[in-house]
């Protein structure tokens, strides 16, 4: 209904559901998100990105979301 | 371990410019 994919939502949520300020990494969503494959992880992190829903913070390889403060 | 100066501006400043992103893309499907 938000106009994402499943994966894309999944990602999202996971992202969303991390206090650390520096968000999550790209390392640990593939961990969480085993059944996913890294490019579709990959692909979805892009696309959330593209959209403004998640940024990088310290680096290219953590992400926070936009929407959970 | 905790978040140095530095690294807290950065962050500050993509997440703006990801809500300016966000913003934009709503108003473009309305």
């Amino acid at each position: 209904a938000n106009g994402l994919s499943a994966s894309q939502n999944q990602v999202l949520r996971l992202i969303r559901s991390c206090p650390d300020p520096q968000g999550i990494s790209i390392q640990d969503l593939k961990q969480r998100l085993s059944g996913m494959s890294a490019s579709v992880i990959k692909q979805a992190v892009e696309f959330l990105s593209n959209e403004g829903h998640i940024f990088s913070t310290i680096d290219e390889d953590h992400f926070r979301s936009t929407d959970n403060d | 371990g905790s978040l140095t100066a530095e690294q807290q501006r950065r962050i500050e400043e993509n997440r703006q410019r990801a809500l300016a992103r966000r913003a934009e893309r709503l108003a473009h499907q309305k």
